[in-house]
């Protein structure tokens, strides 16, 4: 099962406006 | 007191970077929201106390922080990877340079300004703290009176947080060229400025860089003062500062 992505990660890649 | 951002001979990188500031205002709304949040829910289960909802704030400024990097100039460009390697390095840095940053420009004397906009009375935080949170607080002031007694302006921080951001001597980076030369590029704004500005020119900006290291030095302790609360379960968790804490840790 795939490593959960860091939420640093989800954040930096977040579209821009969200 | 700050000059208006386009004043005559304003260097254009220091315009830019300025730009990239989140609005105060509109920082403070959203966080005291969070934290209102926050605290509704702990009426259910119980006020855990002071330091964790210090912490949730801090949490709450790490992430404008990543917002503020990632919507930033030139850091917008490089990799998710090399952006992480990045905020790694330097993310307490640049939280304690928001906290200390907001006492310079917008605090009052012998009081503490959040960034919700309250304030708190430095005499009941070193009566409530313990020794060590105490010696931080101090060596927080003592650094927040320098820089005030040099007149720090919003221009000046700005271009501080790109030098703390963009830093080359981190290991691994892929476009390790690029963060040399925007480092460069913001040492050579903070410089033009400073030297515009102020009568001795290389006497502020060199101030100016030991006040950069002794910035780190307290990041540091502050990091390993939040670690040691953090092994003892005293810091709320599953939230970014953990995992940042983490993150150097490892």
């Amino acid at each position: 099962e795939p490593e959960e992505p860091s939420l640093l990660k989800k954040l930096l890649l977040a579209p821009a406006n969200s | 007191h700050s000059s208006s951002p386009q004043g005559p001979g304003m260097p254009r990188l220091v315009t830019e970077f300025l730009l990239c500031d989140p609005d105060e205002l509109q920082l403070q709304n959203k966080i005291s929201a969070r934290i209102q949040q926050e605290q509704t829910g702990w009426r259910r289960l119980g006020n855990p106390g002071t330091f964790s909802l210090m912490c949730v704030m801090a949490d709450q400024t790490l992430l404008s922080i990543v917002e503020w990097a990632r919507t930033s100039i030139f850091f917008k460009q490089l990799k998710v990877s090399d952006q992480m390697k990045l905020l790694h390095s330097c993310w307490s840095e640049l939280l304690i340079l928001d906290i200390i940053s907001r006492q310079v420009l917008y605090g009052r004397v012998g009081s503490l300004l959040l960034v919700t906009g309250q304030e708190v009375q430095l005499s009941d935080i070193a009566s409530q703290a313990g020794p060590t949170l105490a010696g931080l607080v101090q060596r927080g002031q003592e650094l927040v009176e320098r820089l005030h007694i040099l007149k720090l302006d919003r221009q000046e921080f700005a271009c501080i947080k790109f030098l703390i951001l963009f830093n080359p001597d981190v290991k691994d980076l892929e476009e390790h060229q690029l963060v040399e030369s925007v480092q460069e590029q913001a040492e050579g704004a903070l410089l033009e400025y400073t030297s515009r500005t102020s009568s001795q020119h290389l006497g502020r900006f060199t101030h100016l860089l030991l006040c950069l290291s002794e910035l780190r030095s307290l990041s540091t302790l502050a990091e390993d003062y939040l670690y040691c609360r953090h092994l003892s379960g005293e810091v709320p968790c599953n939230n970014l500062l953990i995992e940042m804490l983490h993150a150097k840790h490892s």
